[in-house]
């Protein structure tokens, strides 16, 4: 069965792309089949990742507006690993979806049809907002990945995400469900991240077997550092495991890709 | 004469909402009327001031569909600081405004309208994209401010920006012009930091005497350097200066206050 992640925190910033290129490429080094989507129209994970889209090849926008299928648009980037390139056609695509009928359903409808790729995993990276490409991605997703960045304003936003994804769970997806909050760009040295680990911590353990999506949510024990040569890998169109093996990164990232595959157990 | 400088990066978490926090208070510290508008519906720059709307209030939501004026929103925050607050309601303000007949100029409007309000400075806080809200502020402003964090990720929209910003002049806003590219999160140790900011020193000094907006255009001097305490103080409701004044956060932004001061002399 294939599992649809949408990793999404509309707080800019907070590590959404990071995450998206570096766990999906991990989880495709561990021999899963991985489909990334870059659903912002910055292209930031398609930039990360070195892709070049050549002028008129299609790209997600084009899935979105029905134009053509997911095989057609995606990059295999290794044979278990491919990505549905965003270019700037992304900016104005909002506008449009807005205008058709049923148009929270157009990424899964893209999705659904293109069953033919074979795929265990698909990562969707959003756009730092609520919006309507972000509602496109809550609606084709079976779980929500949130990064976090342990600062207050990062913070703020939660509640609200939360909100979202249970009016997306009431009448668009009912299997929709949040995974899990992974700390991201965290600074031990910190009382901030420490009493911001604490409340999330104590807020999803609260949640515990209630009715929410989120009652059986988890805090990822894997933290990812803050690192610099994360920021400095997608200079190099390179995951953090080919820019710098060795790096606090690269072992966080791997961290994460085992601790995540331990909720899923093969095949 | 009002000066209106609109502080805009469509990449996320850069530190607009913290530039015009602290930037705003300093201004305001040394004598000039400031006024603070909050035009992100995550309404950051609203909780960083502590600012508590009560239900029912008008907001900055109020001034963009025209429901209200400008001194009827500002909540006074000092006698020459004001804040026109968000609130959630401005989630929906972008589908709303878009089925309006000149929907780009909702702000300006409401800003000219306010001219009662006494301020010589007005600071918009954008959210991070290149939507409806963000190209009002544009089409409302003299100038722009791009904090930039010196990041490849963060530097790639730097041209799709700098052509919104020439769109807008050649059809809306003939007025319009970048002031100035002020690094934040710097951190010296890095070769990234050092690189970028010779890209962007270097892209500025060639577009001098262009037909540009961006032709005296200028990168800060001072920087603003990554500092754990900018990102407690916003938790407290207070800026740098109320929270830690001897914080080398309090100290770049006093040095930004005085460098920005240094191009507009008094009156
Ligand atoms: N753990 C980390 N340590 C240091 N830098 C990081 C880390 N993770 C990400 N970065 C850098 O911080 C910046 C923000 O990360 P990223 O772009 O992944 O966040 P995002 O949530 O996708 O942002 P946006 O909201 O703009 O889409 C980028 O320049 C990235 O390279
Ligand atoms: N110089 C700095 N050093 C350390 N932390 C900082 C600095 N400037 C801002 N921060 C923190 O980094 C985060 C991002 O900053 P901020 O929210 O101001 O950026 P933004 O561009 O307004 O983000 P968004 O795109 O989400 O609106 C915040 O948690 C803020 O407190
Ligand atoms: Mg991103
Ligand atoms: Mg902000």
């Amino acid at each position: 069965a294939v599992r649809t992640i949408a990793v999404i925190n509309q707080k800019g910033g907070v590590g959404k792309t990071t995450t998206v290129a570096n766990l999906g490429v991990a989880l495709s080094d561990a021999g899963r089949d991985v489909c990334l989507v870059d659903l912002d129209s910055q292209s930031h994970l398609t930039l990360h990742l070195g892709v070049e889209v050549a002028d008129g090849e299609p790209t997600i926008y084009d899935v979105l507006i029905g134009e053509c299928g997911v095989s057609a648009a995606a990059e295999m980037l290794k044979p278990n690993l491919c990505l549905l390139p965003s270019t700037s056609d992304m900016s104005s695509v909002e506008i449009e979806l807005s205008r058709r009928e049923g148009w929270e359903l157009s990424l899964r409808r893209g999705l659904e049809a293109g069953r033919d790729l074979p795929h265990e995993f698909v990562l969707i990276d959003c756009p730092p907002a609520l919006g309507l490409l972000t509602i496109n991605a809550l609606a084709a997703a079976d779980e929500v990945l949130i990064p976090l960045q342990p600062h207050f304003l990062a913070m703020q936003g939660l509640a609200r995400l939360l909100d979202t994804i249970q009016q997306v769970r009431d009448h668009l997806n009912p299997r929709l469900r949040l995974g899990g909050v992974v700390l991201c760009m965290y600074e031990s040295v910190t009382k901030l991240g420490r009493d911001i680990v604490d409340e999330v911590r104590d807020f999803l353990a609260a949640a515990r077997g209630t009715a929410t999506p989120w009652s059986d949510a988890r805090l990822f024990e894997t933290v990812i550092r803050r690192n610099i040569r994360l920021a400095e890998c997608p200079s190099h169109g390179k995951t953090i495991f080919e820019y710098d093996p060795r790096s606090r990164g690269a072992e966080d990232y791997t961290a994460l890709r085992d601790e995540f595959l331990s909720l899923y157990p093969a095949g």
